[in-house]
């Protein structure tokens, strides 16, 4: 594949590191302490009393854990070598229109196909769990996403070459410098297609990932769909969840 | 601006992981 203009080897090189860098910097958990964690998982009865608590404090309590999570994707958008020379309006829109994105990739990371659990609160948990949330539909499609993108087997590399692509789309509506995020993604889907290349993977490989990317736009709209509604029924508690939450999900 | 305060705060700011 040919280098995009302007761009050397080097320069691939340099942003390879760069991305996976940050990527390893913010990442809430370490693969070490995932693996540790792994079978740690909710007793039936720890499950049950999630299962019933009312679906405002289940949403205050995912809510939180979302917003945390949002910090350190912000935390990651901020070291991707170019992101900090975009307009702040761009770093922005680009943040709130893709943070969801990359912490869907990011969530493969905390998920045990083995036994379908996602890591929530310290300990691995079925869907079952977030019943109290009335949104069985959004659980799922998450847990399954997970599934399938933990059959692609992604490095940490890919992974994190994988989520710097997706947070640089120069498609998101109202950017500025739309060439400029253009080009930045550029770099770094062929800092994706090196490394796939240098890993042996197969060509499919890039496109499997890149086949979840509508799955994975359905689940950030269902996920504004049930906050509107949440925000509908419940608009006291909605008013305090926190205010970065507030923020980016926000219409 | 005021709409993304937080963002913007979070995106001058100089903090390390470790602050998160």
């Amino acid at each position: 594949n040919p280098l995009p203009e302007g761009c050397s080897l080097l320069e691939i090189e340099r942003i390879t590191q760069s991305v996976l860098k940050s990527h390893m910097e913010t990442s809430q958990h370490s693969t070490e302490e995932l693996k540790r964690m792994a079978w740690t998982l909710y007793s039936p009865e720890e499950t049950r009393s999630y299962q019933t608590k009312s679906a405002e404090v289940m949403w205050q309590q995912c809510a939180i854990h979302i917003t945390n999570a949002i910090q350190y994707v912000v935390e990651f958008a901020k070291r991707i070598s170019g992101f900090m020379d975009l307009c702040q309006n761009d770093q922005i829109i680009l943040l709130k229109a893709g943070c969801m994105d990359v912490l869907l990739i990011r969530m493969c990371r905390a998920y045990n196909p083995i036994n379908n659990t996602f890591l929530f609160d310290g300990k691995f948990a079925t869907a079952h769990l977030f019943k109290a949330l009335g949104c069985d539909d959004l659980v799922n499609a998450v847990f399954d996403l997970a599934k399938s993108m933990s059959r692609i087997q992604m490095t940490e590399e890919e992974m994190a070459l994988f989520s710097a692509a997706v947070l640089l789309s120069p498609d998101r509506p109202w950017l500025t410098d739309v060439q400029k995020v253009q080009k930045l993604q550029e770099k770094v889907y062929m800092a994706l297609q090196r490394c796939l290349q240098k890993e042996g993977a197969s060509e499919e490989k890039l496109a499997k990932m890149v086949s979840k990317l509508p799955i994975m736009k359905s689940i950030c709209n269902l996920h504004i769909d049930k906050l509107e509604f949440f925000r509908l029924v419940h608009p006291e508690t909605a008013y305090t969840f926190p205010p970065l939450y507030r923020e980016v999900f926000g219409s | 601006k005021e709409k993304h305060k937080i963002l913007h705060q979070l995106l001058q700011n100089s903090t390390s992981p470790v602050d998160l």
